[in-house]
Parts: C-alpha cells; structure tokens; sequence
C-alpha cells in the first residue's frame, strides 16, 4: 500500500492546489513556523475520515477551509486526495491505484470519493481496517502523543493497543 | 478473542523491550505488564521503564527526552506487529540530544524497507538523514506552497542561516 | 488597588505588542484584553495573537512555534514590568526554527544586561549565542556532574557528532 | 541581586557536591537526555520554597533525595544552597552576599538557612516578595508552561500577572 501522492486545494493554510509525490524510503519535511508543516499532518488524518475538530486542532469542521487573508479571498471548500499503489489488493486487482477524496464545502455539505466515484465515509474507513491506520493510529505521531501515552490520559494506551492487536 | 490478544500483547512486549535496549542500554530494566491478567481484554496496561540503569519510581521522574524516547519505544513495538503503510513523525525529535536522533532515525532508516516514513524536523542532524527532502514555505502571506530540496543545492537556505558558519 | 493593576496591565500589554511584533511582523494584530473591565483585579485576561498577516480563529489554531512565541512575548512582557535576578529557561527553543531561534537569542542577549540567563538547549544556534556553557553529563550510571566547556576547545564533543560533518 | 552560584548535594541525581558559579550574561547549559539538566532547575525552584511535590516531577517530596544506583547507595539527605550578591539589599546592607540553603532529611526532618543561620521557610520566601521570583514566578520557563499560558489552565495567566503587577 505504498503512498504516491497527496494533493491539498482549500484545506487550511493551502489555498492553491497543491502536489506532493511520496518515494520510496524517508521524507523530510522542513520550513519556518507556521509555514503549514502540521497542516500538511492534518489533511492526511482528515481525508481518512477524521470526524473530532479537536484532533485537528480546530473549534469546528468548518474551519478547515481555507479562511482568506488580506490579499485572498476565503475558499468556497476544502478538498484532499491521497493516492496510493493497490499493492495489498485493498481494492480488486483491476485497479492498480486506490485514490481517496474528501471534500467539505462552506455550506457544510461533504463528500467523500474512491477512485472518483461518490462513495459514504464508511467506505473510507472499511479501506483502512486492519491496516493500522485510522483514528488512534499508532502511525501518526507528535509530541503531544507522548505525554498522553504516558500519563493514559483517555485510555490512550489502550486504544493503540487495540489498534494493532 | 483473549488469547488472540494475549499473544498480540506478549509480541509487542518483545518488540518494546528491544526499542528500548537499543535506544537505552543492553540490558536495562523496562516491560509491558497487563495489570489484570484475568481480563486482558480491558485491563489497564503499565509500562516499566529504567533508562541506564538508573532507578525512577514512575515513569513522571524520567527526563523529557528519556520520555519521548519510551513513548516511541512502544510505537515502534506496535508498529512492528502489525506495520502501517506509512508512519509520520511531527517534530517528535526536538526534545532529542543529537546522538539519540541519530538512533532514531537509523531505526527508522530499518523500517523504511516496509514503509514509507515522513518525518517534519526542525533538526539537522534529521534532515541529513532522510533520502527526501521537501521545504514548506509561505512566499505569499498566509498561503502555504512546497518544493522538492535537492540536497546537492548549496543554495537552499530559506529558513537556515545558522549564525554558526 | 484596581487602579494600580490597570496602569500594570497597560504597560505589560504595550511591551507584549512590541516583544510579538519582533517575533513576527511589524504590523501585526496582537492584544492583551481585560475581559471585564469592572473588576480587573478577578477578570479573565484574553491574548490576541495574528502572527504576519494571518487570521487565526483563536490561540488553538497557531502552529506549535507560533504558540510558543506568543507565550514567550507575554512572558518576556511580564518580565520588563519587573524585571527578575534571573530567568531560566527549559529547553524553550526546541520548537522554533533557526530564524526565530536567533530572534530569541537577540532578545534575551539584550535583557541580559540587566538579569542573568540560563538557558538549557540541545539547539546549536542557541548554543553559539550564549556567554558561557556548562556541560551537564554522567561519568559513572545515574550520578550527574558538570563542567564548563570552553569555547575555543573544539574536542567538546561529549554529546554532539552531528553526520553532516 | 546577581546570582554567585548554586551547589547541589544529595538532591536527585546530582548525588555528589556540586558547585555551578554564574557569571554576567547568558549562561548555556547543555547534555545528553537524562543527564541532570532539569534537575538543576527542579533544585533552584527547590531552595526558593517551593512546596508542590507536583511542580518538581515527584510523587512525593521524599523523592527529591538520591535514591541510589547499583554502585552507590542512597544519600541521607538533600542539600542545596544558593548565593547571591547583596546588590538590592534585600538583607540589611553590612551582607555582601545572601546565602539560602534548604535541607530535606530521610527522616523528613527539614531545615533552611540563611547566611548559615537556622530560619523559617517563611523567611526565605519573604526575601523574594516583590522580585519577580516565588512560585507562578514567570521568570523559570519550561514547554508545559506555553500550553497552560495559552489554555490558561487552572489561571495560570492570572496568576502570572499578579506576580508582576
Ligand atoms: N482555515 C485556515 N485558513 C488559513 N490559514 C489557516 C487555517 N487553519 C490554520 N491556518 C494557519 O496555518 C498556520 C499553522 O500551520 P502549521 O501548524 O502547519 O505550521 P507548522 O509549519 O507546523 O509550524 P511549526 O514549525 O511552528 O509547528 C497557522 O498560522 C494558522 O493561522
Ligand atoms: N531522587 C533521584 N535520585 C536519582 N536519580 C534521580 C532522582 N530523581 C530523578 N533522577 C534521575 O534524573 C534523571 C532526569 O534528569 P533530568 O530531567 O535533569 O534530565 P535532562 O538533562 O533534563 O534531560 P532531557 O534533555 O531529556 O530533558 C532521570 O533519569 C531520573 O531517573
Ligand atoms: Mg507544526
Ligand atoms: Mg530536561
């Protein structure tokens, strides 16, 4: 199930459609504070499925959507797809890529795409059992996580547990 | 279903306590314990951890970057059960000493023969390590874009002019 | 007494807008309000931080350096009503980037002029700006001792062999 | 009120008598993970009075005495004396220098000094009244501070204006 690609249109501080391919190996990714880095982290947890504001550091959903700046205009939606190589079969061998979207427009309207056709959240989330990749993964890692790991705020613990046994 | 996860649990315990040697010493004092082996299934889970021989009474009494190296110490344990496709690491190697990043990222170096891993850093030593590198940048005030960082490019210096050279 | 803390207020949030606008930008929206003006000796005291030109919906939203300067601005404003002995800081850099850590440097090399610093770091900027460096290590397991590194000797190395060398 | 130095014996991981002399300006101090550096803050905030076993990473205020390794047995007590010059004649002018120096027994008998004669904890914590520096001081930073500034977690900020203003 290798990454190829992550594309960010209207989502946060990426107003303008933008690429990135993933190789093979260890990516690094560098810049100045409050440049996007985290943001790029978050987009990954949204498009597969992540339904608390809070896990992505906002007060409500919409906020997601690019809001403006002096020069720019607000976004009308914010929409993510994450493509990767169909390489554990998650989907039938026909396709050799799987590509999941999601897209959130201002009027709260969602939608959710595999391989371009509409397709419910669950969809999304049903890809991804198994793989250790969901809400709770153990695959997406910053500092505050350590903290609660270690105290178990929320049965933190248990939760990651669960996920890969 | 508790046996399954018994056998999960007592793999990943071999898995942390290889992590944690490796980024600690040989032979120290560290384990998984399911506190309540009646009831695996929802069963508090205390983690032991005595970095170089030292003697913590808990785990709050260890150094912030002892911390954060125990806390991955069982991501990695969980990872290694059960490996995610990807794993993305936010800005976990800033409470690190320069030797520990590099134990850290050599082992992430392993794993990314199964996986593909992208790590945000703000550290050198990181960067050196990875075999991409992508800067994020604002030119525009409040909108994020990205560029691929050929590592050859001596000129790339957008945000790093250490008042070191 | 009222009167005595509002004049305090003020002056605090007058050096709190200028320690932020050196973080950031020169025009940036940031602000220190008295929630409820009648009783300000019990009243909630809300930050208003817009780091270069952005329009964060609240203080959640900033990145994980931006929070850190802005908290730091607030201290810093503190600290000029009434300057202590001395100030410590924690390993407080380990977020920014080497651009903001130099700023963080400038100001605390300006204020040293009227209180001594400790700053505790595993960042090599910081480590350049600094008067003099204690080394903190343990010869013999669990037992800490320390020394003073002097800075012409280049075989201080206890701890740092970056791989870029 | 310029710092002289501080000496530690006993207390946590500093087994061993140890003298750090300050001099004008910023001093660094840097190490390994683990290697004591937070100790030396925990050990300042610890002779000026401060009485929450939480604040210094213990279970217990017990847990500030060294607690032995394989090859050293435990201390019988806790020392640490810091020294300042007499520059704001906080003691009566004839004072060069002010001494304070707690003491914790296994026995949890305590004791503090000041100039090496026998006073109250209430004495030492009255010297620094209006100095900037107690407990809620604003002038010993650490990361967790940024967050419960920002979140204003238990007023946090409130109390931190109140130190100053
Ligand atoms: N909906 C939105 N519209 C526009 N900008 C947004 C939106 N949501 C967040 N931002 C901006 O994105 C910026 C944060 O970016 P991010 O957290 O990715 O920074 P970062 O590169 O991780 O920085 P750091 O190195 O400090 O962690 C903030 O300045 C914030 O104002
Ligand atoms: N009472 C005690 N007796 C002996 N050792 C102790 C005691 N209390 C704490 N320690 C040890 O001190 C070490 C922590 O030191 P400290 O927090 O100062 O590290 P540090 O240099 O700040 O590291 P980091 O860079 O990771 O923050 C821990 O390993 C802990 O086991
Ligand atoms: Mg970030
Ligand atoms: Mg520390």
């Amino acid at each position: 199930m290798r990454l190829k690609s992550l594309e960010i249109k209207g989502f946060k501080s990426f107003a303008n459609q933008t690429i990135i391919k993933f190789d093979e190996g260890v990516t690094g990714v560098v810049g100045p504070n409050g440049s996007g880095k985290s943001n790029i982290v978050d987009s990954i947890r949204w498009v597969l499925g992540e339904q608390k504001s809070k896990e992505l550091r906002l007060e409500s959903m919409g906020d997601v959507i690019f809001n403006g700046t002096k020069k720019k205009k607000k976004s009308g939606a914010a929409q993510v797809t994450l493509t990767f190589e169909n390489t554990k079969n998650i989907l039938p061998t026909e396709y050799k890529e799987v590509s999941i979207s999601r897209t959130l427009y201002r009027s709260g309207e969602s939608e959710y795409q595999l391989n371009n056709v509409k397709c419910r959240l669950k969809d999304i989330r049903n890809l991804f059992l198994d793989s250790g990749i969901g809400s709770n993964t153990y695959a997406i890692i910053e500092l505050g996580m350590v903290d609660s790991i270690l105290s178990d705020k929320e049965n933190a613990r248990r939760k990651m547990f669960e996920q890969a046994a | 279903a508790n046996a399954m996860f018994v056998d999960a649990f007592e793999q990943i315990k071999e898995h942390f306590k290889n992590v944690f040697r490796t980024f600690f010493t040989e032979d120290d004092a560290c384990d998984l314990i399911l506190l309540n082996e009646d009831s695996p299934l929802d069963s508090p889970i205390e983690i032991l951890a005595k970095p170089k021989g030292k003697r913590p009474k808990s785990l709050s009494q260890l150094s912030g970057g002892e911390k954060t190296l125990t806390a991955t110490a069982l991501l990695f344990a969980l990872y290694l059960l059960k490996p995610a496709p990807f794993c993305i690491f936010d800005e976990v190697d800033a409470p690190l000493d320069d030797l520990n990043v590099q134990k850290f990222t050599k082992l992430i170096s392993q794993f990314s023969k199964n996986s593909q891993f992208v790590i945000i850093t703000h550290n050198k030593v990181t960067m050196a390590a990875v075999d991409m590198l992508y800067g994020v940048f604002m030119q525009e005030v409040g909108i994020s874009e990205i560029s691929a960082v050929d590592f050859s490019d001596k000129s790339y210096d957008f945000n790093y002019q250490p008042i070191l050279n």
